[in-house]
């Protein structure tokens, strides 16, 4: 995260890190459940077999295990079928984890929005992760704050790719807080009313954080995306 | 020819065909060279001004790419017409013989265009000498000049409004090629080899179409994608399934789409379990109804394990097997893991009641309440 600052621990109890040896950290996730998670299918490019990865939740410094972490092995990754490499669209994946987390106030789901229920330009939201800070990548998990942005005016900061319906735009012209590389796949929340917290995006492309490129981040519309998951998620319980 | 000996000029001609000699070989033929198609002449006479024997030999000359490249800066808006008439000269089809461009046509394509070639240190194709081909109004030689309406551009070039001539291909391909941008404008879905949604003009690829996942606002795209007979049911990806195996517990469609939303709760305050069955709504008679089926049926709408459940009595006198669904006897033997794989149709409810379910959706978007210490 560009311009954001150090999270208190547990603050964000849905944040967990996509792991794969021998690198580590790869990519952000967001705990849904407590068998499933989400994270943009980009991040399994190149390496799309389960048993390569392990999940870690309830985690705030990378680098010093916490007595409230949980680790779980991955047993299944669904990339979405559309998902089209070249432009980016359909940057979702869900994961089933081989074992169900232990709810902790370490380790909760986020909500899913309705699948009518959008994500206002012009309202404050949050993005976590412990990718790219600009100068260095941090150990410990990091939130800014973003605005949500129409599609329209994103579209104006990237002429030269079309934002689709299933992208969602957030941060700030002068991208002075933004996501960056290693935050694909982690959360982009808002508040919702009695202090509920609502997975609107999960960080999937921009422009190169760290350079003098400026604009907004993209994230994957999960709003688009409700239906798929709920129904691949009852597909993989009770019929396959 | 008939001999097999065909001399130059001659191969490929109408003479050789009809067995004629080679001393007619110079015959019209069709111009088939695709750069000089939109021509006001279609018969061309070989050899042409820069001693090509053949239009194929034409079509792989260097001229051939020289002449669309330097239309392209728009030099002279006659350019290509002049181009054409010495790469594909005009057949007078009663002489046979070739007609030749005006020499004021020559010149000026010569005058405007070779000193754009020079600035990249190309020559003008030497076999172009103006003085070879005919003044206009001389005499009895006739020659060519270009009419108002000529084209410009060639077929496989799109003429920007600027005037200058862009490849075709280049049109609508989201690249500005025009100095005006011309070539980007108007692009409709048709242009760019796509498929308009009638709602926003909006364009999707072909193979969106009828794939199951709606592109178009108006699902436009996923209609009229099937035709099911009147005993079958659509499934969400327009394959047709039986609608007795629709909620089965089994899937039938092959995205499983047969097996979506079969559990589901009324809208009325008494919240009635009701199962899609068969492609009808049923309620579930309460009769042997185990709380572990409650659980299962809220965590297939994707709401938490631990359920309130009623029994409802039905208000009406006779225990109908209409629009009832009963607990199969040998359920827990079953081989299935939904609920309606394990509820079956005509049997008698003989408690009258059905079951109500209010299901809790499991908690989530909590963050922990910071942790207060004294100062």
């Amino acid at each position: 995260i560009l311009g954001g600052r150090t999270s208190r621990p547990g603050r964000w109890p849905w944040q967990c890190s996509m792991q794969s040896d021998p690198s580590g950290h790869i990519c952000g996730c967001v705990l849904i459940g407590k068998k499933w998670l989400l994270t943009v299918a980009h991040c399994f490019e190149g390496r799309d077999n389960a048993d390569v990865w392990k999940v870690v939740f309830g985690i705030n410094n990378l680098d010093h295990p916490s007595p409230f972490m949980q680790t779980r092995k991955v047993k299944r990754i669904i990339l979405h079928p559309r998902y089209n490499r070249a432009v980016v669209d359909y940057d979702i994946s869900i994961v089933e984890l081989d074992e169900e987390i232990n709810e902790t106030s370490y380790v909760r789901p986020v909500c899913l929005p309705n699948k009518d229920q959008h994500a206002q330009p012009d309202t404050y939201c949050y993005i976590t992760g412990w990718g790219h800070m600009g100068n260095r990548m941090p150990f410990k998990l990091q939130e800014g704050e973003v605005r949500i942005i129409s599609m329209d005016q994103c579209q104006s900061y990237f002429d030269m790719k079309t934002i689709t319906s299933r992208m969602l735009c957030a941060g700030y012209e002068s991208g002075t807080v933004d996501s960056c590389m290693g935050d694909s796949g982690g959360p982009l929340v808002c508040e919702e009313s009695a202090g509920r917290w609502t997975l609107y995006g999960l960080t999937s492309w921009g422009s190169v954080c760290f350079s003098q490129v400026l604009g907004p981040g993209v994230y994957s519309n999960v709003t688009h995306f409700v239906e798929w998951i709920e129904r691949q998620i009852y597909l993989h319980t009770f019929l396959l | 020819c008939r001999d097999t000996f065909c001399p130059g000029g001659c191969s490929d001609n109408i003479a050789c065909d009809n067995h004629s000699n080679s001393m007619n070989c110079s015959r019209c033929e069709p111009i088939t060279l695709e750069l000089c198609m939109n021509l006001p002449y279609n018969f061309t006479s070989y050899p042409n001004y820069l001693g090509h024997q053949t239009q194929k030999e034409t079509s792989i000359s260097w001229e051939s790419s020289l002449f669309p490249a330097l239309v392209q800066t728009n030099c002279y808006k006659y350019l290509m017409f002049f181009a054409c008439t010495v790469l594909v000269p005009k057949c007078d089809l009663e002489t046979h013989k070739r007609v030749p461009p005006c020499r004021s046509l020559c010149k000026n394509s010569k005058e405007l265009c070779e000193s754009v070639l020079a600035i990249v240190g190309l020559q003008w194709p030497e076999d172009t000498d103006c003085t070879q081909f005919p003044e206009e109004n001389s005499g009895n030689e006739t020659c060519l000049m270009p009419d108002q309406g000529v084209e410009e551009c060639s077929p496989s070039h799109f003429k920007c409004n600027s005037g200058r001539c862009v490849l075709a291909s280049r049109r609508c391909d989201g690249q500005t090629d025009c100095d005006d941008d011309s070539d980007e404008e108007n692009c409709g879905c048709t242009e760019r080899g796509l498929w308009e949604c009638p709602s926003n003009k909006g364009c999707i690829k072909h193979t969106m179409i009828c794939d199951g996942f709606p592109d178009c606002p108006d699902l436009a795209d996923e209609k009229n994608c099937s035709f099911c007979k009147d005993n079958e049911k659509v499934c969400n990806n327009h394959e047709c399934v039986h609608r007795s195996v629709w909620c089965d517990g089994k899937t039938d469609c092959s995205d499983s789409s047969d097996e979506w939303d079969c559990v589901t709760l009324s809208k009325t305050p008494s919240s009635l379990l009701t199962i899609h069955k068969s492609a009808s709504d049923y309620q579930v008679c309460a009769d042997n109804w185990q709380e572990e089926l409650s659980m299962l049926a809220c965590k297939q709408m994707g709401l938490g394990d631990l359920p309130t459940t009623h029994i409802v009595q039905d208000q009406h006198d006779q225990p109908g097997r209409r629009k009832w669904l009963h607990l199969s006897s040998d359920w827990r033997h079953k081989n299935g893991s939904t609920l309606q794989a394990l509820l079956v149709k005509g049997h008698v409810c003989w408690s009258r009641s059905k079951v109500s379910l209010h299901c809790v959706k499991e908690d989530c978007g909590r963050r922990p309440a910071a942790r207060m210490t004294k100062r």
